[in-house]
């Protein structure tokens, strides 16, 4: 959900150890990054590294049919150009039931299933549902590699509260690191203001810094890498100077990563 | 002004 805010379709890179997801934003501003290890499945099998091509903007529609007591299986054959999604309701009332269906998701202009809405009334049944999958070129998980003169840790409700409030305020935030303190400033639209009404960061914050840092960003870009922040309890800013920044969730036996190009110049 | 350059500016070509 968190990746099909900024990214519309991407690789699922399945292998014997992870699923890993790389993808850029069509304006090539920002960059996902997603890794899940096969431990942070309850069971997990891969015979074959193959990439699952899939279009995010469907998948999240299928995903919003899930509750948060259902048990998601995702399955893809050799060869297949299907994944399939079956929905375990957990339940013994109901007797098993499947709903199948397949449509292209890469294909906008198709209308949604009529049936789809009586595939949400039918929960929690047990749903089988399809996603068309496209074959691209696999990423390299490597890109991009950097070392950062900054890391910032703070809570991630934290994070996301100060860039929602921000992002009502102005498009553009500046984001300055010092030793002993975090500024995250809005940048008003028009350059005529000369005050800007600074955050301060409340406890929790971690500074680890060799060098002074300030950067400019996109509060849009900001506020939709904060709704990763259900994942984890954390989240680290990454930063060097006229170097995009790091944003970091880390969780159990993965991570999503986000990169965001500063706005440079005067 | 400040100008938005794309990722591949920072990281080089994919």
């Amino acid at each position: 959900k968190s990746c099909s805010i900024l990214v519309t379709d991407a690789n699922f890179e399945c292998n014997e150890e992870n699923i890993m997801l790389q993808a850029m934003d069509n304006s090539h501003i920002a960059l996902v990054s997603v890794e899940i290890g096969a431990p942070g499945f309850t069971s997990y099998r891969c015979d074959r590294t193959m990439p699952l091509g899939v279009d995010l903007t469907s998948l999240t529609k299928v995903l919003r049919c899930a509750k948060d007591e259902n048990i998601c299986t995702l399955k893809a054959a050799d060869e297949a150009d299907v994944l399939n999604l079956v929905y375990d309701a957990k339940s013994a009332f109901f007797s098993p039931f499947f709903f199948a269906f397949m449509w292209h998701g890469r294909d906008a202009s198709s209308p949604f299933p009529p049936f789809f809405l009586l595939c949400s009334a039918l929960l929690p049944l047990f749903i089988h549902l399809n996603i068309s999958l496209s074959s691209q070129t696999p990423i390299t998980s490597s890109w991009p590699e950097t070392k950062y003169d900054t890391r910032v840790t703070l809570p991630s409700a934290e994070f996301t509260r100060i860039v929602r409030d921000l992002s009502q305020l102005g498009e553009h935030v500046r984001i300055e690191v010092s030793k002993e303190v975090v500024r995250i400033s809005k940048l008003k639209a028009k350059s005529s203001a000369e005050d800007e009404d600074n955050d301060s960061i409340p406890t929790g914050v971690v500074i680890e810094m060799n060098q002074h840092v300030s950067l400019t960003f996109s509060l849009k870009y900001l506020v939709n890498f904060s709704k990763s922040g259900s994942l984890s309890g954390e989240v680290q800013l990454l930063m060097s100077n006229d170097v995009p920044l790091l944003v970091a969730y880390d969780f159990t036996q993965g991570y999503i990563r986000c990169y965001l190009a500063p706005k440079i110049g005067d | 002004a400040k100008t938005q350059p794309g990722l591949k500016n920072f990281f080089g070509p994919k």
